[in-house]
């Protein structure tokens, strides 16, 4: 892993007196390789490295007697730093019912994720109305009614209807019904797409939603920075979910989307069962992209 | 990139981007520009050109030039689609049985997905727009007696091919992968020598974990292809390079889109190209 290559490095450097720019320069290559194999984007590697050069250029690093810790230290700060504080919390409505919209690829776990987020506010006693504004892909409504049914949840759906129309009509009956909570499952879309990216900033316009949460899958490669800066543009993203942590890819999606968004990845999927959500805790995720 | 003059190590840090932005990886990346330079040495290149087309033509050296088509000429030939989850198994076998009714094909579809909510649902719509038949059983049934049931039927009717659908799985899942096998083992049983296709569908957004799930799906069940899907977005998938280098598998197919149309072979030359532009 990086930490013992970083030693190993440094160890065969030692021997030949003071450490110099060029021998730490030799140990970022380690660094550049090890966020590389874990999809970390190149520019933001990049990036990366070049901050964490600057720290190590002084006597914290050039002095030690184990500047392969050190460098690991300083590795793991810059990290952790970049990946932001735990934020587990939904930005509430002054007046209910919070609206939340999910977005993101094909295939990026959003329904499943809409389900796991009511599942997550019910047990804390709120009462969320969930939204199947998804009416392109095949038995989409069901999907999502049948996640319902399992939570016990109530599902607003119109059928195959406009799906900004749907989720206007959804936030009335939230209203009347006093569902606190409005989360809105979109259809999965390409962020090249125009018509497609139009719809969800008509939606956005439409509901003036407090979240804009952009579903990611963790085993997501160097796209993640092309989507997630395509979705920023066009939309007010709030957050960021990343699903599929329990597969055994490294991550670097993650690190690649908070750089390129600046939003906090709030929430993580552990599993396909409703329960299988968790905060997104910012020291985990490092020590996993770091392998 | 390509207006230079000379082969400075600028030049080929360019070249390394293009490749690791494209998700070749870095390991396939520094293999393939290493092979570069002795090319250029050996055989003298002096034009950026000339040294694009070599770096084409080493990439075409371990994906082949040619198209590796479908194994049909068992009847039923029976196709089993697998990967991890949400990477278009079932819309890319909406897409395959459309390609083989138009073909004039009699095609079965097994819903082997029984997990997933509305799986089963999402595959009959794909039945009827493709103008083929289900086989499926109810939600949480056996997997393997779905298969089992699709093959057994897709024999006794004279369908030309059964296209199976799988659960998605995470493949660091053991009891999953133990799911898998039995449900390859069960196919053999019930027709020797099926599963005649087996096919790792990858998503072209996803990084380098796709070797990893390569690897292991063809130890749970030997794989014959792989279908690259969502090509219609700015990932490329270069990946493949990868699982066709070091496991040997073709890439059949890839995916360009959710509609029943958007699935074409996959022509290795027209797909080196497309990492270029
Ligand atoms: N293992 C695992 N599977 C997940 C997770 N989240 C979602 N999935 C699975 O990923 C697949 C896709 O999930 P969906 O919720 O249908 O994804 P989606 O983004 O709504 O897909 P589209 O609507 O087609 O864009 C399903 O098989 C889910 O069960 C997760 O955290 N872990
Ligand atoms: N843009 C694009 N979307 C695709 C492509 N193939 C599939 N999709 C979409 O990806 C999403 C997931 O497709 P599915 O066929 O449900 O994927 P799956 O592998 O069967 O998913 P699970 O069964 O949940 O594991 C759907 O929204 C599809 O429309 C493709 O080639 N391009
Ligand atoms: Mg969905
Ligand atoms: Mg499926």
């Amino acid at each position: 892993n990086l930490s013992s290559k970083l030693q190993e490095t440094f160890r065969r450097l030692r021997g030949k007196g003071k450490l110099t720019e060029k021998d730490v320069n030799t140990a970022l290559r380690e660094v550049r390789l090890a966020l590389l194999e874990a999809d970390v984007n190149f520019k933001v590697v990049k990036d990366f490295v070049a901050t964490v050069k600057e720290r190590c250029l002084g006597s914290e690093v050039l002095e030690s007697l184990t500047p392969g810790q050190m460098v690991i230290k300083i590795v793991n700060e810059e990290l952790t730093k970049l990946m932001g504080e735990s934020v587990a919390k939904l930005k509430p409505a002054d007046k209910p019912p919070t609206i939340i919209m999910l977005v993101g690829l094909q295939g990026s776990g959003k329904t499943t994720t809409v389900a796991k987020l009511a599942n997550h506010l019910k047990k804390a006693n709120h009462s969320p109305l969930l939204v199947a504004a998804d009416v392109y892909r095949p038995a989409a409504i069901k999907q999502l009614q049948v996640l319902g049914e399992q939570l016990k949840l109530p599902v607003f759906q119109m059928g195959q209807q406009n799906p900004v129309q749907i989720a206007r009509a959804a936030v009335e009956q939230a209203k009347k019904n006093h569902n606190d909570y409005v989360l809105v499952d979109t259809a999965g879309r390409l962020h090249v797409d125009e018509e497609l990216m139009d719809e969800l900033v008509q939606m956005e316009e439409a509901l003036q939603p407090q979240e804009i949460l952009l579903v990611v899958d963790a085993m997501t490669g160097q796209d993640a920075v092309t989507v997630a800066e395509s979705f920023k543009n066009r939309l007010g993203l709030t957050g960021i979910v990343l699903t599929k942590l329990d597969g055994d890819t490294r991550g670097g999606a993650a690190l690649s989307v908070r750089a390129v968004t600046g939003c906090p990845i709030k929430f993580v999927g552990l599993g396909e069962k409703t329960d299988a959500f968790e905060p997104f805790y910012p020291d985990r995720m490092a020590s996993r992209i770091l392998g | 990139l390509f207006t230079r003059q000379n082969f400075d190590e600028d030049f080929f840090a360019e070249l390394e981007e293009i490749l690791i932005a494209a998700d070749v990886g870095i390991e396939t990346t520094l293999e393939l520009v290493e092979k570069l330079r002795d090319k250029i040495r050996e055989e003298k290149l002096k034009a950026p050109e000339q040294v694009l087309a070599a770096l084409k033509s080493l990439i075409l050296d371990i994906l082949g030039r040619d198209p590796v088509p479908l194994q049909l000429e068992h009847k039923p030939t029976v196709i089993l689609v697998l990967g991890v989850n949400g990477v278009g198994k079932t819309t890319t076998i909406g897409k395959l049985a459309a390609r083989f009714t138009a073909e004039g094909k009699k095609v079965l579809l097994a819903a082997g997905d029984t997990f997933r909510a509305a799986a089963i649902e999402q595959l009959e719509i794909w039945a009827q727009r493709s103008h083929s038949d289900i086989i499926k059983h109810q939600q949480g049934a056996d997997p393997s007696a779905v298969i089992f049931d699709g093959v057994a039927a897709a024999a006794a009717r004279g369908a030309d091919v059964l296209l199976c659908d799988t659960a998605g799985r995470l493949h660091n899942k053991a009891n999953l992968m133990a799911e898998l096998k039995k449900v390859y083992r069960v196919v053999d049983k019930a027709l020797p020598g099926a599963p005649h296709e087996v096919l790792l569908v990858l998503d072209a957004t996803t990084g380098q974990n796709s070797l990893a799930q390569a690897k292991v799906f063809n130890e749970a069940a030997p794989l014959t292809g792989v279908v690259l899907t969502k090509l219609d977005g700015t990932a490329k998938g270069g990946i493949v390079i990868a699982v066709a280098r070091q496991l040997k598998i073709p890439v059949k197919f890839v995916g360009v889109g959710e509609g029943i149309d958007d699935l074409q072979p996959f022509d290795p030359v027209a797909y080196v190209e497309s990492i270029f532009t």
